[in-house]
Protein backbone atom coordinates (compact mmCIF):
# COMPACT_ATOMS: atom_id res chain seq x y z
CA UNK A 1 0.00 0.00 0.00
CA UNK A 2 1.30 3.43 -0.86
CA UNK A 3 2.00 5.90 2.02
CA UNK A 4 -1.30 8.08 2.17
CA UNK A 5 -1.85 11.33 3.57
CA UNK A 6 -4.83 13.40 4.10
CA UNK A 7 -4.03 17.86 3.97
CA UNK A 8 -6.84 18.69 6.06
CA UNK A 9 -8.01 21.44 7.86
CA UNK A 10 -11.08 22.58 8.06
CA UNK A 11 -9.71 26.33 8.27
CA UNK A 12 -9.76 28.09 4.96
CA UNK A 13 -7.02 29.24 3.10
CA UNK A 14 -3.62 27.62 5.14
CA UNK A 15 -1.47 26.05 2.76
CA UNK A 16 -3.40 22.56 2.07
CA UNK A 17 -3.25 22.69 -2.06
CA UNK A 18 -0.08 24.48 -1.74
CA UNK A 19 1.41 21.76 0.14
CA UNK A 20 0.02 19.53 -1.38
CA UNK A 21 1.14 20.10 -4.76
CA UNK A 22 4.69 21.24 -3.57
CA UNK A 23 5.62 18.18 -1.59
CA UNK A 24 4.19 15.76 -4.09
CA UNK A 25 6.42 17.33 -6.32
CA UNK A 26 9.35 17.36 -4.02
CA UNK A 27 8.70 13.56 -3.87
CA UNK A 28 8.51 12.88 -7.35
CA UNK A 29 11.60 14.99 -8.10
CA UNK A 30 13.41 12.41 -5.20
CA UNK A 31 12.48 9.46 -7.44
CA UNK A 32 8.98 8.43 -5.67
CA UNK A 33 5.73 7.58 -7.76
CA UNK A 34 3.06 10.24 -6.29
CA UNK A 35 -0.66 10.24 -6.81
CA UNK A 36 -2.52 13.28 -5.83
CA UNK A 37 -5.87 13.34 -5.33
CA UNK A 38 -7.87 17.23 -5.65
CA UNK A 39 -10.92 16.76 -3.29
CA UNK A 40 -12.46 20.26 -3.45
CA UNK A 41 -14.73 21.28 -5.30
CA UNK A 42 -12.82 24.65 -5.83
CA UNK A 43 -10.43 22.54 -7.93
CA UNK A 44 -7.41 24.44 -6.96
CA UNK A 45 -4.89 21.47 -7.21
CA UNK A 46 -5.83 20.89 -10.83
CA UNK A 47 -5.68 25.02 -11.13
CA UNK A 48 -2.51 25.06 -9.74
CA UNK A 49 -1.04 23.09 -12.78
CA UNK A 50 -2.95 24.81 -15.19
CA UNK A 51 -5.75 22.24 -16.07
CA UNK A 52 -9.12 23.45 -16.90
CA UNK A 53 -11.20 19.82 -17.21
CA UNK A 54 -12.43 19.33 -20.83
CA UNK A 55 -16.30 17.82 -20.56
CA UNK A 56 -14.99 14.51 -21.19
CA UNK A 57 -12.57 14.46 -18.50
CA UNK A 58 -13.20 12.49 -15.65
CA UNK A 59 -13.00 13.57 -12.05
CA UNK A 60 -13.01 12.76 -8.99
CA UNK A 61 -16.90 13.31 -9.19
CA UNK A 62 -17.00 10.55 -11.49
CA UNK A 63 -14.72 8.25 -9.51
CA UNK A 64 -16.74 8.52 -6.32
CA UNK A 65 -20.04 8.19 -7.90
CA UNK A 66 -19.76 6.25 -11.17
CA UNK A 67 -19.18 2.28 -9.97
CA UNK A 68 -17.46 1.39 -13.20
CA UNK A 69 -15.00 4.39 -12.96
CA UNK A 70 -11.35 3.86 -11.94
CA UNK A 71 -8.34 5.67 -10.70
CA UNK A 72 -6.54 4.69 -14.11
CA UNK A 73 -9.55 6.57 -16.11
CA UNK A 74 -9.22 9.80 -14.36
CA UNK A 75 -5.50 10.27 -13.95
CA UNK A 76 -3.56 13.07 -15.61
CA UNK A 77 0.11 13.26 -15.79
CA UNK A 78 1.18 16.62 -14.31
CA UNK A 79 5.22 15.93 -14.31
CA UNK A 80 7.55 12.74 -14.25
CA UNK A 81 6.41 10.81 -11.51
CA UNK A 82 3.53 12.79 -10.47
CA UNK A 83 -0.04 11.91 -11.30
CA UNK A 84 -3.11 13.92 -10.39
CA UNK A 85 -7.06 13.18 -10.24
CA UNK A 86 -8.28 16.72 -11.18
CA UNK A 87 -11.82 17.90 -9.00
CA UNK A 88 -14.76 19.91 -10.68
CA UNK A 89 -16.94 22.28 -9.10
CA UNK A 90 -19.88 20.08 -9.13
CA UNK A 91 -18.25 18.11 -6.46
CA UNK A 92 -19.70 20.10 -4.38
CA UNK A 93 -23.13 18.55 -4.90
CA UNK A 94 -21.60 14.71 -4.22
CA UNK A 95 -22.46 15.08 -0.54
CA UNK A 96 -25.99 14.66 -1.69
CA UNK A 97 -25.32 12.54 -4.15
CA UNK A 98 -23.28 10.22 -2.18
CA UNK A 99 -25.39 9.91 1.02
CA UNK A 100 -28.16 7.83 -0.35
CA UNK A 101 -25.17 4.93 -1.08
CA UNK A 102 -24.90 2.26 1.35
CA UNK A 103 -20.83 2.70 2.92
CA UNK A 104 -20.61 6.30 1.65
CA UNK A 105 -17.25 7.37 3.36
CA UNK A 106 -15.44 4.31 2.13
CA UNK A 107 -15.92 4.79 -1.37
CA UNK A 108 -12.35 6.40 -2.02
CA UNK A 109 -11.12 3.70 -0.37
CA UNK A 110 -12.55 1.12 -2.58
CA UNK A 111 -11.31 2.80 -5.70
CA UNK A 112 -7.80 4.25 -4.30
CA UNK A 113 -7.19 0.08 -3.62
CA UNK A 114 -6.77 -1.11 -7.27
CA UNK A 115 -4.13 1.45 -8.26
CA UNK A 116 -2.25 1.05 -4.97
CA UNK A 117 0.87 -1.10 -6.97
CA UNK A 118 1.41 2.09 -8.87
CA UNK A 119 2.39 4.14 -6.80
CA UNK A 120 4.42 4.74 -3.70
CA UNK A 121 2.85 7.84 -1.80
CA UNK A 122 -0.61 9.35 -2.38
CA UNK A 123 -1.39 12.97 -1.08
CA UNK A 124 -5.59 14.33 -0.58
CA UNK A 125 -6.26 17.71 -0.89
CA UNK A 126 -9.26 18.32 1.34
CA UNK A 127 -12.15 21.37 0.87
CA UNK A 128 -12.08 23.44 4.30
CA UNK A 129 -15.05 21.37 5.43
CA UNK A 130 -15.26 18.10 7.38
CA UNK A 131 -18.16 16.63 5.52
CA UNK A 132 -18.28 13.43 3.52
CA UNK A 133 -14.88 14.58 1.22
CA UNK A 134 -13.18 15.02 4.30
CA UNK A 135 -14.00 11.84 5.69
CA UNK A 136 -13.40 9.52 2.33
CA UNK A 137 -9.88 10.99 2.81
CA UNK A 138 -9.83 10.29 6.85
CA UNK A 139 -10.82 6.61 6.07
CA UNK A 140 -8.02 5.66 3.50
CA UNK A 141 -5.43 7.49 4.19
CA UNK A 142 -2.55 6.53 6.93
CA UNK A 143 -1.96 9.67 8.24
CA UNK A 144 -3.01 12.93 8.62
CA UNK A 145 -0.84 16.69 7.84
CA UNK A 146 -2.59 19.63 9.18
CA UNK A 147 -1.50 22.28 7.38
CA UNK A 148 -2.12 25.77 9.04
CA UNK A 149 -1.19 29.41 9.80
CA UNK A 150 0.24 29.87 13.71
CA UNK A 151 -2.59 32.49 14.25
CA UNK A 152 -5.12 32.57 16.77
CA UNK A 153 -7.97 31.61 14.50
CA UNK A 154 -6.74 28.86 12.88
CA UNK A 155 -5.85 27.27 16.25
CA UNK A 156 -9.17 27.20 17.43
CA UNK A 157 -10.29 24.73 14.49
CA UNK A 158 -7.68 22.48 15.79
CA UNK A 159 -9.77 20.75 18.56
CA UNK A 160 -12.88 19.91 16.10
CA UNK A 161 -10.32 18.39 13.45
CA UNK A 162 -8.89 15.91 16.45
CA UNK A 163 -12.32 15.07 17.20
CA UNK A 164 -13.26 14.51 13.50
CA UNK A 165 -9.82 11.85 13.65
CA UNK A 166 -10.93 10.05 16.33
CA UNK A 167 -14.85 9.76 15.45
CA UNK A 168 -12.86 8.17 12.50
CA UNK A 169 -10.61 5.88 14.16
CA UNK A 170 -13.21 4.40 16.17
CA UNK A 171 -15.10 3.07 12.93
CA UNK A 172 -14.17 3.89 9.46
CA UNK A 173 -10.07 3.35 9.99
CA UNK A 174 -8.70 2.40 13.25
CA UNK A 175 -5.07 2.88 12.19
CA UNK A 176 -5.25 6.91 10.95
CA UNK A 177 -2.74 8.48 12.99
CA UNK A 178 -2.10 12.20 13.01
CA UNK A 179 1.74 12.93 12.41
CA UNK A 180 1.63 16.19 12.43
CA UNK A 181 1.03 20.06 12.01
CA UNK A 182 2.72 21.76 8.98
CA UNK A 183 3.39 25.53 9.62
CA UNK A 184 2.68 27.65 6.64
CA UNK A 185 2.92 31.31 5.18
CA UNK A 186 5.16 31.15 8.41
CA UNK A 187 6.88 34.58 10.23
CA UNK A 188 9.46 33.29 12.28
CA UNK A 189 10.21 36.31 13.68
CA UNK A 190 6.45 37.56 14.81
CA UNK A 191 6.31 36.29 18.71
CA UNK A 192 2.73 35.97 18.29
CA UNK A 193 3.24 32.96 15.97
CA UNK A 194 5.82 32.11 18.49
CA UNK A 195 2.99 32.08 21.30
CA UNK A 196 0.72 29.96 18.87
CA UNK A 197 3.50 27.31 18.32
CA UNK A 198 3.70 27.36 22.14
CA UNK A 199 0.04 26.78 22.35
CA UNK A 200 0.16 23.92 19.93
CA UNK A 201 2.53 21.76 21.32
CA UNK A 202 1.45 21.98 24.88
CA UNK A 203 -2.19 20.99 23.34
CA UNK A 204 -0.75 18.11 22.09
CA UNK A 205 2.46 17.32 24.71
CA UNK A 206 -0.65 16.60 27.02
CA UNK A 207 -1.68 13.69 24.85
CA UNK A 208 1.75 11.63 25.25
CA UNK A 209 0.86 7.93 25.64
CA UNK A 210 -2.79 8.47 25.52
CA UNK A 211 -4.76 6.22 23.08
CA UNK A 212 -5.44 8.62 20.76
CA UNK A 213 -4.76 9.41 16.94
CA UNK A 214 -2.94 12.16 17.74
CA UNK A 215 -0.52 10.78 20.35
CA UNK A 216 2.65 11.22 18.38
CA UNK A 217 1.97 14.27 16.60
CA UNK A 218 4.40 16.68 16.64
CA UNK A 219 5.46 20.46 14.84
CA UNK A 220 6.84 19.15 11.39
CA UNK A 221 10.42 20.50 10.59
CA UNK A 222 10.60 22.87 8.71
CA UNK A 223 8.13 25.40 8.56
CA UNK A 224 7.18 26.25 5.30
CA UNK A 225 8.01 30.62 5.25
CA UNK A 226 5.61 32.62 3.57
CA UNK A 227 7.19 33.56 0.23
CA UNK A 228 5.63 35.38 -2.24
CA UNK A 229 6.82 33.03 -5.23
CA UNK A 230 4.78 30.57 -3.35
CA UNK A 231 1.63 32.01 -4.56
CA UNK A 232 2.59 33.06 -8.09
CA UNK A 233 3.43 29.53 -9.21
CA UNK A 234 0.41 28.56 -9.60
CA UNK A 235 -0.68 31.90 -12.10
CA UNK A 236 1.45 29.66 -14.62
CA UNK A 237 0.40 26.48 -13.65
CA UNK A 238 4.14 25.58 -12.19
CA UNK A 239 4.79 23.84 -9.02
CA UNK A 240 7.87 25.86 -7.04
CA UNK A 241 10.18 23.86 -8.46
CA UNK A 242 9.67 24.69 -12.36
CA UNK A 243 9.46 28.86 -10.96
CA UNK A 244 11.66 29.56 -8.77
CA UNK A 245 13.73 26.39 -7.71
CA UNK A 246 16.04 28.23 -5.37
CA UNK A 247 14.00 30.38 -3.56
CA UNK A 248 13.07 29.39 0.70
CA UNK A 249 9.57 27.81 -0.77
CA UNK A 250 11.23 25.75 -2.73
CA UNK A 251 13.75 25.00 -0.08
CA UNK A 252 11.39 24.41 2.75
CA UNK A 253 9.06 21.72 0.80
CA UNK A 254 12.65 19.71 -0.62
CA UNK A 255 13.78 19.50 3.03
CA UNK A 256 9.96 18.34 4.67
CA UNK A 257 10.09 15.56 1.42
CA UNK A 258 13.65 14.55 2.34
CA UNK A 259 12.30 14.12 5.99
CA UNK A 260 9.59 12.04 4.95
CA UNK A 261 11.20 9.94 2.62
CA UNK A 262 13.84 9.31 5.49
CA UNK A 263 11.18 8.40 8.42
CA UNK A 264 8.76 5.89 5.72
CA UNK A 265 12.48 4.29 4.49
CA UNK A 266 11.33 5.16 1.23
CA UNK A 267 13.90 4.01 -1.40
CA UNK B 1 -34.60 48.41 6.54
CA UNK B 2 -30.78 48.54 7.78
CA UNK B 3 -27.75 48.50 5.38
CA UNK B 4 -27.65 44.83 4.96
CA UNK B 5 -24.19 43.47 3.50
CA UNK B 6 -22.95 39.69 2.97
CA UNK B 7 -19.32 39.19 3.48
CA UNK B 8 -18.52 36.52 1.20
CA UNK B 9 -15.75 34.58 -0.77
CA UNK B 10 -15.88 30.68 -1.18
CA UNK B 11 -12.00 30.60 -0.81
CA UNK B 12 -11.33 30.02 2.73
CA UNK B 13 -8.98 32.32 5.04
CA UNK B 14 -9.45 35.30 2.78
CA UNK B 15 -10.36 37.93 5.84
CA UNK B 16 -14.32 37.75 5.81
CA UNK B 17 -14.59 37.32 9.46
CA UNK B 18 -11.66 39.62 10.83
CA UNK B 19 -13.26 42.56 8.06
CA UNK B 20 -16.93 41.79 10.04
CA UNK B 21 -15.74 42.08 12.81
CA UNK B 22 -13.18 45.56 12.45
CA UNK B 23 -15.21 47.06 9.73
CA UNK B 24 -18.76 46.35 12.09
CA UNK B 25 -16.44 48.23 15.27
CA UNK B 26 -15.36 50.84 13.23
CA UNK B 27 -19.44 51.40 11.95
CA UNK B 28 -20.42 51.36 15.95
CA UNK B 29 -17.73 53.74 16.88
CA UNK B 30 -18.88 56.13 14.49
CA UNK B 31 -22.09 55.96 16.16
CA UNK B 32 -24.16 53.00 13.63
CA UNK B 33 -26.41 50.64 15.35
CA UNK B 34 -24.71 47.39 13.71
CA UNK B 35 -25.92 44.10 13.93
CA UNK B 36 -23.29 41.03 12.83
CA UNK B 37 -24.22 37.36 12.14
CA UNK B 38 -22.07 34.27 12.03
CA UNK B 39 -23.18 31.95 9.78
CA UNK B 40 -19.74 29.79 9.51
CA UNK B 41 -20.11 26.49 11.45
CA UNK B 42 -16.10 27.56 13.06
CA UNK B 43 -18.05 30.14 14.83
CA UNK B 44 -14.71 32.04 14.21
CA UNK B 45 -16.89 36.13 14.58
CA UNK B 46 -17.90 34.52 17.90
CA UNK B 47 -14.79 33.29 19.26
CA UNK B 48 -13.21 37.04 17.74
CA UNK B 49 -15.10 38.37 20.89
CA UNK B 50 -13.96 35.63 23.22
CA UNK B 51 -17.42 34.25 23.45
CA UNK B 52 -17.90 30.05 23.84
CA UNK B 53 -21.57 29.73 23.95
CA UNK B 54 -23.35 28.35 26.82
CA UNK B 55 -25.50 25.46 26.02
CA UNK B 56 -28.69 27.42 26.91
CA UNK B 57 -27.36 30.38 24.57
CA UNK B 58 -29.42 30.95 21.45
CA UNK B 59 -27.55 31.21 18.49
CA UNK B 60 -27.99 31.27 14.57
CA UNK B 61 -29.08 27.82 14.35
CA UNK B 62 -32.02 28.33 16.80
CA UNK B 63 -32.47 31.19 14.39
CA UNK B 64 -32.90 28.99 11.04
CA UNK B 65 -34.57 25.99 12.44
CA UNK B 66 -36.72 27.09 15.07
CA UNK B 67 -39.47 28.83 14.09
CA UNK B 68 -40.93 30.76 17.63
CA UNK B 69 -37.00 32.17 17.99
CA UNK B 70 -36.41 35.71 17.10
CA UNK B 71 -33.44 37.73 16.59
CA UNK B 72 -33.74 39.56 19.92
CA UNK B 73 -33.36 36.04 21.92
CA UNK B 74 -30.08 35.15 20.10
CA UNK B 75 -28.69 38.30 20.12
CA UNK B 76 -25.36 39.61 22.63
CA UNK B 77 -24.02 42.66 22.75
CA UNK B 78 -20.07 42.99 21.99
CA UNK B 79 -19.57 46.46 22.12
CA UNK B 80 -21.81 49.52 22.47
CA UNK B 81 -24.08 49.81 19.45
CA UNK B 82 -22.18 46.39 18.00
CA UNK B 83 -24.91 43.48 18.67
CA UNK B 84 -23.69 39.72 17.04
CA UNK B 85 -25.49 36.50 16.86
CA UNK B 86 -23.17 33.71 17.51
CA UNK B 87 -22.74 30.79 15.62
CA UNK B 88 -22.09 26.88 17.04
CA UNK B 89 -20.11 23.79 15.09
CA UNK B 90 -23.90 22.31 14.82
CA UNK B 91 -24.60 24.69 12.26
CA UNK B 92 -22.99 22.30 10.02
CA UNK B 93 -25.85 20.29 10.27
CA UNK B 94 -27.93 22.82 9.15
CA UNK B 95 -28.03 22.46 5.37
CA UNK B 96 -29.38 18.69 5.98
CA UNK B 97 -31.95 20.25 8.79
CA UNK B 98 -33.21 23.38 6.38
CA UNK B 99 -33.36 21.39 3.27
CA UNK B 100 -36.65 19.79 4.56
CA UNK B 101 -38.15 23.09 4.83
CA UNK B 102 -40.31 24.95 2.19
CA UNK B 103 -38.58 27.92 1.20
CA UNK B 104 -35.17 27.50 2.63
CA UNK B 105 -33.38 29.78 0.90
CA UNK B 106 -35.25 33.13 2.82
CA UNK B 107 -35.42 32.01 6.60
CA UNK B 108 -32.80 34.37 7.25
CA UNK B 109 -34.31 36.99 5.56
CA UNK B 110 -37.70 36.46 7.56
CA UNK B 111 -36.46 36.29 10.94
CA UNK B 112 -33.98 39.49 10.33
CA UNK B 113 -36.73 41.37 9.27
CA UNK B 114 -38.16 41.54 12.61
CA UNK B 115 -35.55 43.59 14.11
CA UNK B 116 -34.66 46.29 10.90
CA UNK B 117 -36.14 49.08 13.64
CA UNK B 118 -32.70 48.19 15.62
CA UNK B 119 -30.39 48.40 13.11
CA UNK B 120 -28.42 50.83 10.76
CA UNK B 121 -26.30 48.01 9.46
CA UNK B 122 -25.92 44.33 9.24
CA UNK B 123 -22.95 42.16 8.74
CA UNK B 124 -22.61 38.30 7.65
CA UNK B 125 -20.13 36.43 7.93
CA UNK B 126 -20.32 33.58 5.66
CA UNK B 127 -18.55 30.41 5.69
CA UNK B 128 -16.16 29.11 2.76
CA UNK B 129 -18.44 27.68 0.60
CA UNK B 130 -21.42 28.67 -1.74
CA UNK B 131 -24.05 26.64 0.26
CA UNK B 132 -27.71 27.02 1.91
CA UNK B 133 -26.23 29.33 4.38
CA UNK B 134 -24.42 31.78 2.27
CA UNK B 135 -27.61 31.55 -0.44
CA UNK B 136 -29.97 32.66 3.19
CA UNK B 137 -26.91 35.24 3.34
CA UNK B 138 -27.24 36.46 -0.23
CA UNK B 139 -31.32 36.28 0.01
CA UNK B 140 -31.46 39.32 2.76
CA UNK B 141 -28.13 41.09 1.20
CA UNK B 142 -28.52 44.23 -0.12
CA UNK B 143 -25.04 44.08 -1.00
CA UNK B 144 -22.21 41.85 -0.94
CA UNK B 145 -18.36 42.57 -0.25
CA UNK B 146 -16.11 39.74 -1.89
CA UNK B 147 -12.95 40.07 0.92
CA UNK B 148 -9.88 38.33 -0.77
CA UNK B 149 -5.79 38.46 -1.39
CA UNK B 150 -4.38 39.89 -4.35
CA UNK B 151 -3.17 36.45 -5.23
CA UNK B 152 -4.14 33.80 -8.21
CA UNK B 153 -5.85 30.85 -6.50
CA UNK B 154 -8.36 33.48 -4.76
CA UNK B 155 -8.52 35.28 -8.23
CA UNK B 156 -9.93 31.90 -10.43
CA UNK B 157 -13.27 31.19 -7.57
CA UNK B 158 -14.46 35.26 -8.56
CA UNK B 159 -16.16 33.54 -11.52
CA UNK B 160 -17.85 31.13 -9.51
CA UNK B 161 -19.13 33.13 -6.53
CA UNK B 162 -20.39 35.87 -9.13
CA UNK B 163 -22.74 33.33 -11.35
CA UNK B 164 -23.97 31.97 -7.57
CA UNK B 165 -25.45 35.93 -6.74
CA UNK B 166 -26.42 36.06 -10.82
CA UNK B 167 -28.21 33.28 -9.29
CA UNK B 168 -29.77 34.96 -6.80
CA UNK B 169 -30.50 38.24 -8.59
CA UNK B 170 -32.60 36.07 -10.61
CA UNK B 171 -34.93 34.66 -8.03
CA UNK B 172 -34.49 34.93 -4.36
CA UNK B 173 -33.31 38.38 -4.29
CA UNK B 174 -33.26 40.51 -7.39
CA UNK B 175 -32.22 43.76 -5.83
CA UNK B 176 -28.44 42.16 -4.82
CA UNK B 177 -25.91 44.32 -5.75
CA UNK B 178 -21.66 43.28 -5.98
CA UNK B 179 -20.39 46.15 -4.55
CA UNK B 180 -16.91 45.65 -4.01
CA UNK B 181 -13.99 43.75 -3.56
CA UNK B 182 -12.05 44.20 -0.23
CA UNK B 183 -8.72 43.38 -0.47
CA UNK B 184 -7.31 41.93 3.06
CA UNK B 185 -3.14 40.86 3.96
CA UNK B 186 -2.61 42.91 1.31
CA UNK B 187 1.05 43.80 0.17
CA UNK B 188 1.23 46.57 -1.98
CA UNK B 189 4.81 46.52 -2.84
CA UNK B 190 4.29 42.89 -4.70
CA UNK B 191 4.44 42.93 -7.82
CA UNK B 192 2.10 39.60 -8.16
CA UNK B 193 -0.56 41.74 -5.71
CA UNK B 194 -0.87 44.39 -8.34
CA UNK B 195 -0.59 42.22 -11.59
CA UNK B 196 -3.70 40.05 -10.16
CA UNK B 197 -5.50 43.76 -9.37
CA UNK B 198 -5.22 44.39 -13.08
CA UNK B 199 -6.45 41.60 -13.83
CA UNK B 200 -9.61 41.81 -11.20
CA UNK B 201 -10.47 45.19 -12.62
CA UNK B 202 -10.43 44.40 -16.14
CA UNK B 203 -12.56 41.63 -15.59
CA UNK B 204 -15.08 44.03 -13.78
CA UNK B 205 -14.69 46.49 -16.63
CA UNK B 206 -16.24 44.45 -19.03
CA UNK B 207 -19.61 44.16 -17.46
CA UNK B 208 -20.41 47.89 -16.90
CA UNK B 209 -23.58 48.89 -18.34
CA UNK B 210 -24.41 45.06 -18.37
CA UNK B 211 -27.23 43.96 -16.34
CA UNK B 212 -25.50 41.84 -13.81
CA UNK B 213 -25.21 42.31 -10.09
CA UNK B 214 -22.10 43.21 -10.27
CA UNK B 215 -21.97 45.69 -13.07
CA UNK B 216 -20.84 48.77 -10.69
CA UNK B 217 -18.33 46.67 -8.99
CA UNK B 218 -14.97 48.08 -7.95
CA UNK B 219 -12.04 47.26 -5.68
CA UNK B 220 -12.77 49.19 -2.47
CA UNK B 221 -10.68 51.69 -1.07
CA UNK B 222 -8.45 51.22 0.63
CA UNK B 223 -7.29 48.29 0.84
CA UNK B 224 -6.59 46.31 4.23
CA UNK B 225 -2.38 45.58 4.40
CA UNK B 226 -1.18 42.72 5.94
CA UNK B 227 -0.58 43.38 9.75
CA UNK B 228 0.06 40.93 12.50
CA UNK B 229 -2.15 42.93 15.06
CA UNK B 230 -4.84 41.85 13.23
CA UNK B 231 -4.80 38.26 13.89
CA UNK B 232 -3.29 38.63 17.08
CA UNK B 233 -6.47 41.06 18.83
CA UNK B 234 -9.01 37.64 18.48
CA UNK B 235 -6.52 35.73 21.07
CA UNK B 236 -7.42 38.24 23.31
CA UNK B 237 -11.04 38.85 22.23
CA UNK B 238 -11.01 42.54 21.10
CA UNK B 239 -11.35 43.80 18.03
CA UNK B 240 -8.30 46.22 16.27
CA UNK B 241 -9.56 48.94 18.29
CA UNK B 242 -9.45 48.08 21.76
CA UNK B 243 -6.30 45.88 21.28
CA UNK B 244 -3.99 48.69 18.49
CA UNK B 245 -5.81 51.62 17.72
CA UNK B 246 -3.00 53.56 16.03
CA UNK B 247 -1.75 50.37 14.01
CA UNK B 248 -2.39 50.42 10.20
CA UNK B 249 -5.31 47.74 10.52
CA UNK B 250 -6.92 49.97 12.23
CA UNK B 251 -6.44 53.06 10.06
CA UNK B 252 -7.75 50.78 6.99
CA UNK B 253 -10.91 49.86 8.41
CA UNK B 254 -11.76 52.88 9.72
CA UNK B 255 -11.26 54.86 6.70
CA UNK B 256 -13.28 52.02 5.31
CA UNK B 257 -16.38 52.68 7.24
CA UNK B 258 -16.28 56.32 6.97
CA UNK B 259 -16.28 55.98 2.81
CA UNK B 260 -19.24 53.17 3.73
CA UNK B 261 -21.18 55.43 6.17
CA UNK B 262 -20.42 58.74 3.37
CA UNK B 263 -21.63 56.30 0.85
CA UNK B 264 -25.00 55.18 2.38
CA UNK B 265 -25.59 58.45 3.63
CA UNK B 266 -25.97 57.72 7.16
CA UNK B 267 -26.39 60.11 9.97
N1 LIG C 1 4.13 29.78 2.14
C1 LIG C 1 3.34 30.63 1.45
N2 LIG C 1 3.74 31.89 1.22
C2 LIG C 1 2.95 32.77 0.54
N3 LIG C 1 1.74 32.49 0.06
C3 LIG C 1 1.28 31.25 0.25
C4 LIG C 1 2.03 30.24 0.94
N4 LIG C 1 1.31 29.11 0.97
C5 LIG C 1 0.14 29.38 0.33
N5 LIG C 1 0.12 30.67 -0.11
C6 LIG C 1 -0.98 31.38 -0.79
O1 LIG C 1 -2.02 31.57 0.17
C7 LIG C 1 -3.29 31.30 -0.41
C8 LIG C 1 -3.93 30.11 0.32
O2 LIG C 1 -3.21 28.92 0.09
P1 LIG C 1 -3.91 27.56 -0.39
O3 LIG C 1 -4.88 27.85 -1.48
O4 LIG C 1 -2.85 26.57 -0.63
O5 LIG C 1 -4.69 27.19 0.94
P2 LIG C 1 -5.84 26.08 1.16
O6 LIG C 1 -5.78 25.71 2.58
O7 LIG C 1 -5.68 25.04 0.15
O8 LIG C 1 -7.17 26.94 0.85
P3 LIG C 1 -8.68 26.37 0.78
O9 LIG C 1 -9.10 26.21 2.21
O10 LIG C 1 -9.47 27.45 0.07
O11 LIG C 1 -8.61 25.08 0.03
C9 LIG C 1 -3.05 31.04 -1.88
O12 LIG C 1 -3.23 32.24 -2.59
C10 LIG C 1 -1.60 30.58 -1.92
O13 LIG C 1 -1.01 30.90 -3.14
N1 LIG D 1 -4.96 42.14 7.23
C1 LIG D 1 -4.53 41.05 7.90
N2 LIG D 1 -3.24 40.98 8.28
C2 LIG D 1 -2.78 39.87 8.93
N3 LIG D 1 -3.51 38.79 9.25
C3 LIG D 1 -4.79 38.80 8.89
C4 LIG D 1 -5.40 39.92 8.22
N4 LIG D 1 -6.71 39.64 8.01
C5 LIG D 1 -6.91 38.40 8.52
N5 LIG D 1 -5.78 37.90 9.06
C6 LIG D 1 -5.57 36.57 9.65
O1 LIG D 1 -5.62 35.62 8.59
C7 LIG D 1 -6.37 34.46 8.99
C8 LIG D 1 -7.61 34.33 8.10
O2 LIG D 1 -8.50 35.42 8.31
P1 LIG D 1 -10.07 35.19 8.59
O3 LIG D 1 -10.25 34.10 9.58
O4 LIG D 1 -10.67 36.51 8.87
O5 LIG D 1 -10.50 34.69 7.14
P2 LIG D 1 -11.89 34.04 6.70
O6 LIG D 1 -12.06 34.35 5.26
O7 LIG D 1 -12.95 34.46 7.62
O8 LIG D 1 -11.59 32.48 6.90
P3 LIG D 1 -12.65 31.26 6.75
O9 LIG D 1 -12.77 31.04 5.27
O10 LIG D 1 -11.99 30.09 7.45
O11 LIG D 1 -13.91 31.71 7.39
C9 LIG D 1 -6.71 34.67 10.47
O12 LIG D 1 -5.73 34.04 11.25
C10 LIG D 1 -6.66 36.18 10.64
O13 LIG D 1 -6.32 36.53 11.94
MG1 LIG E 1 -7.13 24.27 -1.18
MG1 LIG F 1 -14.33 33.28 8.71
Amino acid sequence: KPRTVALLNQKGGVGKTTSTVNLGAALARYGQRVLLVDLDPQSNLSLHFGVECAPEQRTVRDLLLDPECRVQDCVQRARPGLDFVPAVTELALVEGELAQLEGMQAVLRDKLREAWGDYDVVLLDCPPSLGVLSVNALTVADEVFVPMQAHYLPLRGLEKLLQTVHLVSQGLNPSIRVSGILLCMHDGSSSHARAVIGEIESQLAQFRGVDVPWSGAAVLDPAVRRNIKLAEAPSFGKTIFDYAPQCPGADDYRRLALGLIDRWGLP
